[in-house]
């Protein structure tokens, strides 16, 4: 599993 | 936050509206797929969990509270409220076709195995196919009303503008994230036979009727 991104996005 | 996110927010806040509205003014859910407000309800609840571990801006939460009130709220006039109106005959989409796939495949691609991730997963897998039980509806009652077209037209354009946002962000921020990426492109897809009836039909003032 790669890093998370980040959820700004609705 | 770039342009074409924004106004695929409000293009995406305009349809929940719209389609609250309809149901509320005209006081009947006719035409309308309750399974797949159902399924949205869904959508919104695995993936803003996050409401209560992370604050990211006013506009983030006030956004997330709204979809969520809007879509319970939508729920609640066509299955309580306005159940009499509810067209359960030609909802007939077996969503456990939808749920139980995604379910599975959020499991297996993810980008990280933790709960909140497999159900922020799950949510955009769901929300790639969750308007299919009411196109489905569409199909088998041959016409949808006025109304309805404009509050599909508006749902299928906001996720069509994230996936401009998406190459912006990719280009300006090298940000990209290929399991939301690849669902937009699915969900999008999904339209297409109907923004091409929307464009040829409705907005030349005729009602959106498919050969039945």
């Amino acid at each position: 599993e790669d890093e998370v991104q980040a959820k700004d996005e609705l | 936050m770039n342009i074409f996110r924004l106004t695929g927010d409000l293009s995406h806040l305009a349809a929940i509206i719209i389609l609250l509205l309809k149901i509320w003014k005209s006081r009947s859910c006719a035409g309308i797929s309750g399974k797949s407000q159902i399924l949205f309800a869904m959508v919104f609840t695995t993936r803003y969990l996050d409401l209560l571990t992370a604050y990211i801006s006013l506009y983030n939460t006030s956004m997330k509270i709204i979809y969520i009130g809007c879509s319970y709220a939508t729920v609640y006039l066509i299955y309580a409220k306005f159940k009499a109106t509810y067209d359960g005959n030609h909802d007939t989409f077996r969503v456990e076709f939808l749920v139980v796939p995604v379910g599975g495949l959020s499991f297996l691609v993810n980008h990280d195995f933790s709960p909140l991730e497999i159900l922020w997963t799950f949510s955009i897998y769901l929300e790639a196919v969750a308007i299919l039980p009411q196109l489905f509806m569409i199909s088998k009652t041959g016409e949808a009303e006025t109304i309805t077209t404009h509050y599909l037209f508006f749902l299928g354009l906001y996720r069509a503008l994230y996936l401009i946002n998406w190459v912006w962000r990719f280009y300006f921020e090298g940000f990209f994230d290929m399991i939301a990426i690849v669902a937009g492109v699915v969900q999008t897809i999904l339209y297409c036979d109907f923004f091409y009836l929307y464009v040829t039909k409705v907005l030349k003032g005729k009602k959106l009727s498919l050969p039945a």
